[in-house]
């Protein structure tokens, strides 16, 4: 469902004294209805890897399919409207917008893509994540944990074909943790979709089908079946 | 070092129907020298007990006590100066100014007090946390963890009397969310300082002597030692 071809990625100028090389040759294939879980110590590059597959960051150089289309082909334009209809994007710091509620905030990838809502699904996912009673209210009158899972919610709702999702547990207690992560396994099977979840927590990484461990912008291993 | 007695918190009009009682009663001694573990699920109150003890927030009814001060009767310019003289806050969310870069930032709090840094103990501290090459960045030229351990750097900087630390290991992988936990423990031992940390990672919580569990906002079980 997603790949990527020798991808590196360089901040700042080039040769410059503060270039970063955050992806050093990453090549990566993550089949249809994978659930792959991408570890690694902090500033390895996690966010970034994640980031350029979801077309939100450009690559120095190498390749992101994404289906059978490579993103370097295409216009600003396509890649917004690739993003909208099949890709699901939880971040790292959650990106919620301020100003609007929770709900608003679930809501508005649908409202922008002009896609209608599954309201029954809408109602599952609320349900699960626990935060209905939270959904008037806007980010900075939530808490850390309840922020995350409306950001999980406003990444799952259209269901889309792929999910990518930057440590998604890490403001959540064990148990609300455990909800969203068997949650997210389960979607890979009922619903065919392909996740890509960054986690440095080795118990989250356990509910996916396969880990790959990145250092210094590489991937140094992958695992099978990753349990505790 | 600090206490509270009583505390009360609600968020909007109290008897409306969007009110939130977060603290609802909340009793606690932190002697002197102890690092405290607070624990609980998402939405149980953690942050703002934590904003309330720090005086970044008022209580709706009850009692901070610092040192001998009771945040009650102060000022604001009384408790913004008790704040930057005794206090060191890592936010769940870092807040971080985004003007500035990271070195800027840690300097910031001992800058507004006019209190000159102990430069070889920044460096320590910059070592340890391993974000010597990351000072000249903005934080959104900062990954996850990076942003965190700045936060970190800059609310210990000043050796504080007492630190506020709100999931502290959040966005770190195990290795430096450990650095960091047993630099917290020798600081307690070695400066005499307190430590009152919000985790919902009871491996993080087994480095505090005591771990007090909240659940809607109230405290419904203390653990002397806590140990995996
Ligand atoms: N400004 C606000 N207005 C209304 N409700 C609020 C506000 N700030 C926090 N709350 C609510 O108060 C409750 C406690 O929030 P708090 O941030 O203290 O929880 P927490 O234990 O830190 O959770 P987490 O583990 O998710 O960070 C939550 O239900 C939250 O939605
Ligand atoms: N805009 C930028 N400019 C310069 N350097 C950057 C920028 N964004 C990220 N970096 C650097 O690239 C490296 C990789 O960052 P990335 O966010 O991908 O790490 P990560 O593995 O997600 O880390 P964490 O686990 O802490 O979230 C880090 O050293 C970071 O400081
Ligand atoms: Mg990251
Ligand atoms: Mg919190």
């Amino acid at each position: 469902a997603v790949a990527t071809y020798n991808a590196v990625k360089i901040y700042g100028k080039i040769g410059s004294e503060s270039a970063v090389t955050a992806l050093n040759g990453v090549s990566l294939e993550v089949p249809l209805g994978q659930f792959l879980a991408v570890m690694g110590p902090s500033g390895s590059g996690k966010s970034t890897l994640l980031h350029c597959m979801a077309g939100l960051d450009d690559l120095t150089s190498g390749n992101v399919i994404i289906g059978s289309t490579n993103l370097n082909g295409l216009s600003d334009r396509q890649l917004t409207r690739l993003r909208r209809n099949s890709i699901g994007f939880m971040f790292q710091s959650f990106n919620l917008l301020p100003t609007l509620t929770a709900e608003q905030n679930i809501r508005l990838p649908s409202d922008l893509a002009g896609s209608s809502v599954d309201e029954k699904w809408f109602n599952t996912l609320i349900d699960l994540l626990g935060i209905g009673d939270r959904l008037k209210h806007r980010p900075s009158e939530l808490s850390g944990g309840q922020q995350q899972r409306v950001a999980a919610a406003r990444a799952l709702l259209s269901k889309p074909t792929v999910v990518f999702a930057d440590e998604p547990t890490g403001n959540l207690d064990s148990k609300a943790g455990a909800l969203l992560l068997g949650f997210l396994r389960s979607s890979v099977h009922e619903h065919g979709q392909t996740i890509v979840m960054v986690t440095h927590d080795p118990n989250a990484a356990s509910f996916a089908d396969k880990a790959v461990l990145l250092a210094d912008g590489q991937i140094i291993h992958s695992i099978e079946s990753p349990t505790q």
